[in-house]
C-alpha cells in the first residue's frame, strides 16, 4: 500500500471520527445531512458484499467493518437518538435519494466491467459515492452557520478521494497497474464536486473567518 | 500491466 492510499483511508476515517465526536460528545447533528449519511450506508453495503467471500488483508477487512458499522450507527443516532434527532435540520435536508440512486443503478447496469451481481453492485457503489455528498453540500449552502466540526468533516471527506486520485496515479505509473476507468472517472467526479467547497473552506481558513457558502 | 485489482481498495 502506498502513502497516498493510506492518507486517503486515514482522512476518510478521521472524517467519520469527527462526525461521531460531534454526535456523541456534543449530542448534535446540526448541519449534517441524513440523506447523505443514508447514501453512504447504501454505498458501503453494496461495495462490501464481498467481505464474507474474498479476503484481501486484515487491514482491508477491519476497515470495511469499521466503515459499515460507523455509517449505520451515524444514521441510527440521527434518526432515533432522543437528543440528537432533535438537532437534525429536517426541513432543509430535502434532497431526494431516489434522484441519485436510480440513475446510478441504471448506469451501473449499462456500464460495468462484468455483468455479475458483485461487479454491478460494486460499480453502483462507486457511482453513488461520487454524488452522495450532494445533499450535504445543498444543506451547507442553506445553513447560515456552519460550525467548525461540520466544515472540517466535509473537508476531510473531500480530501479522502483526492488522495485516492494520487494513489491511482501512483499505482498506474509506479506499480504498473492496469487502466481502471470506472473508479478513476467516478473518483475524479467525486473530487471535482468538492472544488467549490474547497475554495470557500480554504478562503475562510486563510482569512480566519467563519465558513459560509454563498447561496 | 500487473494485477491492478481495485477491489482491494476501500
Amino acid at each position: 500500500m502506498n502513502a497516498f492510499r493510506l492518507a486517503g483511508d486515514m482522512t476518510h476515517l478521521l472524517s467519520i471520527i469527527l462526525l461521531l465526536h460531534k454526535i456523541r460528545a456534543m449530542k448534535s447533528c446540526a448541519g449534517i445531512s441524513l440523506r447523505t449519511q443514508e447514501l453512504y450506508v447504501i454505498v458501503f453495503v453494496t461495495r462490501y458484499v464481498d467481505l464474507s467471500m474474498k479476503y484481501y488483508s486484515f487491514y482491508n477487512s477491519i476497515m470495511k467493518i469499521v466503515f459499515l458499522g460507523t455509517s449505520i450507527s451515524i444514521v441510527w443516532y440521527m434518526r432515533y437518538h432522543k437528543v440528537v434527532k432533535q438537532t437534525y435540520n429536517k426541513d432543509v435536508d430535502t434532497f431526494r435519494h431516489i434522484f441519485l440512486i436510480l440513475p446510478c443503478f441504471v448506469l451501473a447496469l449499462l456500464i460495468n466491467r462484468a455483468f455479475t451481481v458483485i461487479e454491478v453492485l460494486w460499480t453502483f457503489s462507486l457511482y453513488l459515492e461520487a454524488v452522495a455528498i450532494l445533499p450535504q453540500l445543498v444543506l451547507l449552502q442553506r445553513s447560515r452557520n456552519i460550525d467548525n466540526l461540520t466544515g472540517n468533516y466535509v473537508f476531510l471527506l473531500g480530501a479522502y478521494r483526492a488522495f485516492y486520485l494520487l494513489n491511482w496515479i501512483y499505482r498506474f505509473f509506479i506499480e504498473n497497474h492496469q487502466v481502471r476507468w470506472i473508479p478513476w472517472l467516478s473518483g475524479l467526479l467525486q473530487t471535482a464536486i468538492y472544488a467549490d467547497f474547497f475554495y470557500y473552506y480554504i478562503k475562510s481558513w486563510k482569512n480566519r473567518e467563519k465558513l459560509k457558502l454563498p447561496a | 500491466p500487473s494485477n491492478g485489482n481495485v477491489h482491494d481498495e476501500l
